[in-house]
């Protein structure tokens, strides 16, 4: 019998921009 | 009696593990610092690949953080590159292809079954296992559509200061300058004669470059097509509106001129079998301008055959190239007000938008068919000049 694959758990992901601003904020932080 | 025991070595599935600590040179050696004349020779999009085999070992272990960061790290490195070499066309032509051929690794190795019509089944067995990356391709659809939207602003710049000099002032006709209109500008506007004259050679030469680049780069056929059908669009649209807007430029000879450059463009399309792009259908506001030029403009027939032929330009685009149209000589008459008239008369039912000019800024939506590659994950090496010796084959 065929096993029937378990589903994938979602990943979340941050939109393009939200990515830039805490990029942008993290080069903001460090020296 | 010695006996030796000899291990089958280890079958390489597809997927390169690294150690967390590793993630930033990873970045560095494969993204931000990488190249694109480094992998000559290798497999087209290789870092997108390698991307794609590294991602699946952070599945295949459970590891959604690393996914996460991997993930992150890549998209930010790739916007940085971009950034920084916001006028490099081969570059962001790169970055094009390898970041499409990643949203196309992460649709085919989904395990979303519409995705994998055309998998072999090694292939299927190198899909992700634990995680759903949906809204990661959703950010790579995004990240996609700002570098093309980057290199058309770069092809465009490149091309843009050739347009009006090789389109409408460059005289490739032989014979053609003797019959120009009386008081014709030669060489008129910003474009004196010297470095800024182009021929449509010029044009063309960079539109192979163009071409060339993107082919090498493994840019996906049905994106090169639209880059294509973009530029034409604007060559089209700043060619017509200079018309528009120059008197010297109306004249038959100019017609002349003009439909032979397109000619000479359209069979470029066909030679780099770039014909069903929807290129050509950009320019036919300027092709019927072309004709309008060189149609006889005199009786009540002549004006049924403008209105009926200059479907694609608007009454105020058709009526202001009749107002600027310029006799070639004394032997050629003017357009009559009265055969004006009648063109407006017979075009009054037309719904035509109200603004003379093109926008020459337009930009086509694009779109990122989807283009699973026959490539087995397990069929790829990482060349020794990218200095990922700390990735281990799984």
């Amino acid at each position: 019998s065929t096993q029937r694959p378990r589903p994938r758990v979602l990943l979340k992901a941050p939109t393009l921009a939200e990515m830039e601003e805490m990029n942008t904020s993290e080069e903001e932080e460090s020296p | 009696r010695q006996v030796t025991v000899q291990r089958k070595e280890k079958d390489f599935q597809g997927m390169l593990e690294y150690h967390k600590e590793d993630e930033a040179a990873l970045i560095r050696n494969l993204v931000t610092d990488l190249k694109p004349q480094t992998l000559l020779g290798t497999v087209p999009c290789l870092p997108a690949y390698i991307l794609y085999m590294c991602i699946r070992h952070a599945d295949y272990t459970n590891d959604d953080l690393k996914v996460h960061s991997l993930l992150t790290s890549t998209i930010n490195g790739i916007k940085k590159v971009l950034k920084k070499h916001n006028d490099d066309f081969e570059m962001t032509t790169f970055w094009l292809s390898n970041t499409c051929r990643l949203l196309h690794c992460l649709k085919q190795y989904s395990g979303d079954e519409g995705f994998m019509t055309q998998n072999t089944a090694k292939q299927n067995e190198h899909c992700l296992k634990n995680f759903d990356l949906t809204e990661y391709r959703q950010v790579l659809s995004d990240l996609s559509i700002q570098i093309y939207q980057q290199l058309i602003k770069i092809a465009e710049g490149l091309l843009q200061p050739m347009i009006v000099s090789a389109m409408l002032e460059n005289e490739s006709i032989q014979g053609l300058s003797g019959v120009k209109p009386t008081g014709y500008r030669k060489r008129s506007s910003s474009m004196a004669d010297g470095d800024n004259a182009y021929c449509l050679e010029a044009v063309i030469r960079q539109m192979n470059s163009f071409h060339t680049v993107m082919c090498d780069q493994g840019l996906d056929p049905e994106i090169i097509q639209q880059v294509f059908k973009q530029l034409f669009y604007m060559i089209s649209a700043v060619t017509l509106n200079n018309l528009l807007l120059r008197k010297d430029a109306c004249s038959w000879s100019t017609g002349m001129q003009l439909r032979y450059n397109i000619s000479q463009l359209e069979e470029w399309l066909r030679g780099r079998n770039l014909h069903q792009s929807g290129a050509v259908q950009t320019m036919e506001p300027l092709i019927q301008a072309a004709q309008l030029l060189q149609l006889k403009k005199k009786t009540q027939e002549d004006a049924e055959a403008i209105c009926s032929l200059c479907t694609a330009l608007s009454t105020q685009q058709i009526v202001k190239i009749l107002n600027l149209y310029t006799p070639l000589n004394e032997f050629e008459e003017r357009v009559t007000v009265a055969f004006i008239r009648t063109i407006q008369a017979q075009l009054q039912e037309r719904n035509d938008p109200q603004q003379l000019l093109l926008d020459f800024k337009h930009m086509f939506p694009v779109l990122f068919p989807f283009n699973p590659s026959s490539l087995t994950m397990d069929s790829i090496h990482i060349p020794a000049c990218l200095n990922l010796e700390f990735l281990n084959e799984v």
